[in-house]
């Protein structure tokens, strides 16, 4: 996960 | 039933470009001019665009999957491995919409592009041969958007990719949305489709095919090189 930080947190970021 | 809403609902509302806009356009293709300022790019900025447009393309595949049923409640690790292993999958499908057969051109920053446009990528033209050579492959089976939205789901729903924690979780999603496409195809007498359809390594070989260009390109450059290569990009690719 560290390595996708970005990834993680566009899957995270509600459903927008 | 309720699936296939579910999976044309989240094509519809993630899909980067209207069919009935790309259909529309189809014919505005960049002037001999354009075409030149493009190759007079240096092979970097050319590489940067690209994949500045790579990775928008990506940023609607992870909203796309956000919305499919059954998605975010794989695990974190699994659905990060569907992602990375099948976003740029999900582009190089999507891109048969946005490919004009007839005169083998593809839309690009705003207009309908030829491969020549792509020359100062450099030793990557081979690759963008292999990627015009499977849009009109797929562009010949003449997919609605119905089987375009399934498609992409089932590129991206994959338990046989490496590194998965819950596959047979994966695989039972996998097989509700098989089911739903074979109701799909049914309803519409295109169940002759499935028989047809590229084999799944020509994908494969398609994206590593491209990752290995980028790390000839890294191997050629110094390393400050990707810094302006957008994050995510990175993230995925590098």
């Amino acid at each position: 996960q560290e390595k996708h930080r970005i990834l993680h947190k566009l899957l995270q970021n509600g459903n927008s | 039933e309720q699936l296939t809403q579910n999976v044309l609902k989240s094509y519809h509302e993630t899909c980067q470009l209207r069919a009935e806009d790309l259909q529309r356009r189809r014919w505005d293709t960049f002037s001999r001019e354009e075409i030149c300022a493009y190759q007079k790019k240096s092979m970097e900025e050319m590489w940067q665009r690209c994949a500045g447009r790579i990775t928008e393309a990506i940023q609607h595949v992870v909203e796309f999957a956000k919305r499919l049923h059954g998605f975010m409640e794989l695990c974190q690790n699994d659905q990060i491995v569907l992602l990375k292993a099948g976003a740029m999958e999900v582009v190089l499908v999507h891109m048969c919409r946005a490919f004009n057969a007839d005169n083998r051109t593809v839309f690009f920053e705003g207009k309908y592009a030829s491969a020549e446009l792509f020359r100062s990528l450099g030793r990557a033209e081979d690759l963008i041969g292999s990627i015009f050579d499977f849009a009109q492959s797929l562009c010949a089976l003449q997919c609605s958007e119905p089987e375009v939205a399934f498609l992409s789901a089932l590129v991206l729903v994959n338990a046989s990719r490496p590194w998965l924690q819950e596959p047979v979780k994966v695989s039972r999603l996998r097989r509700r949305l098989e089911l739903g496409f074979q109701l799909l195809l049914r309803r519409t007498r295109r169940e002759g489709l499935l028989d047809r359809l590229p084999p799944q390594g020509r994908l494969r070989a398609l994206c590593s095919q491209h990752v290995e260009q980028l790390q000839a390109l890294r191997r050629r450059h110094p390393p400050a090189l990707l810094d302006a290569f957008p994050p995510l990009y990175r993230e995925l690719f590098a």
